[in-house]
């Protein structure tokens, strides 16, 4: 329906701009001390695990990296039912952080934990 | 600065597998048994630790380990006095019962100082292997120098993880004090080496597989 594209299309170019509250990658320095987690946890003293916040726009720019059954839950929230949401706006890409730790044994242990900090931001 | 969340805030039985992974090292918790390390293991680490990661905890790239896991075993000692004259001779014994089946074994190494200045002279150490038979004993040469005069003794071989006849390591520390004697050098007890264990830790994630029994293993 070209009406409705063209419409929409307005709405597109002005979103093109990317509104404030569009997708995003926030940051969120936390510290061992603050999840109460500092007893055991020798290194790193604090970490950004940052998060993903902000609305997913109607037409889904590439950037965003959104697998086409986000690009279609788009169209039917836009144009067929909008009681289906819009994609949700959830981390895309992680990378690990390593942490020393003493062990109930008295031990030490250094490890690489995966998933720990998120890079990127995709809609799903 | 808010203040520290106390560990009986976080829920009852955390969902969060990294949640559960940590409050089952968590102090108090069942199996905690020793006060947390110091002195020279620790220090040992926490170089180990800033060589491979920067200050938010990222591992730096250009500093692999070559492994996602290294576990520091302190030693048992059996008490007794070790010094006899100017020898040294203290037994040593390892236990590592108990690794996760998850963290596959790499590499062993035992880290200790093979030499310390003393007042009057230095004081010379070497490690031997105690076998568990009456095998003869293996004197343990340094397979590397890392820093700061530490030497590591490949030990890889004498240890099968998993084999319980094989989860103790038993060692001497044989240290002789070379130089003029005298002062009060005698009472110098050089600490414990410890043991290195590189392990790969096949669970690329945190949950913890009963969590999730249907879950494709990650």
């Amino acid at each position: 329906d070209t009406g409705t594209l063209a419409h929409d299309l307005s709405n597109y170019l002005r979103e093109q701009g990317g509104e404030k509250s569009d997708c995003s990658l926030h940051p969120f320095p936390v510290s061992f001390a603050q999840l109460g987690w500092d007893h055991w946890i020798i290194a790193p003293h604090r970490y950004d695990p940052h998060y993903c916040k902000g609305t997913c726009p109607h037409l889904l720019r590439y950037d965003y990296h959104p697998p086409n059954h986000a690009v279609v839950q788009s169209f039917v929230h836009q144009l067929v039912d909008a009681s289906v949401p819009r994609p949700s706006c959830v981390p895309y890409r992680y990378s690990p952080i390593s942490v020393l730790m003493i062990e109930p044994n008295g031990g030490i242990l250094y490890k690489e934990y995966e998933n720990m900090i998120a890079e990127s931001c995709t809609c799903r | 600065n808010q203040s520290p969340l106390p560990l009986g805030s976080l829920p009852a039985v955390p969902t969060l597998p990294l949640l559960q992974a940590l409050q089952m090292r968590a102090p108090g918790s069942p199996g905690w048994r020793v006060e947390p390390p110091s002195g020279q293991p620790l220090r040992y680490m926490l170089n180990l630790y800033r060589r491979a990661a920067d200050r938010e905890g990222r591992p730096r790239r250009s500093r692999s380990l070559g492994t996602n896991t290294i576990r520091l075993v302190q030693a048992s000692s059996h008490g007794g006095q070790p010094w006899a004259g100017r020898w040294y001779l203290q037994a040593l014994t390892y236990y590592l019962e108990g690794q996760p089946e998850a963290e596959h074994l790499l590499r062993a190494t035992v880290v200790y100082l093979p030499s310390l200045s003393l007042a009057h002279g230095r004081l010379l150490c070497a490690l031997e292997l105690v076998a568990a038979s009456e095998a003869p004993r293996v004197l343990l040469s340094p397979t590397a120098h890392p820093r700061h005069g530490w030497a590591e003794a490949d030990v890889t071989p004498y240890l099968v993880l998993g084999n319980s006849s094989m989860e103790i390591l038993a060692l001497r520390h044989v240290c002789v004090r070379a130089g003029r004697a005298g002062g009060h050098d005698a009472l110098v007890a050089p600490s414990h080496p410890f043991l290195l264990l590189y392990l790969n830790d096949t669970q690329a994630g945190l949950a913890p597989p009963a969590a999730e029994p249907h879950r494709h293993r990650r």
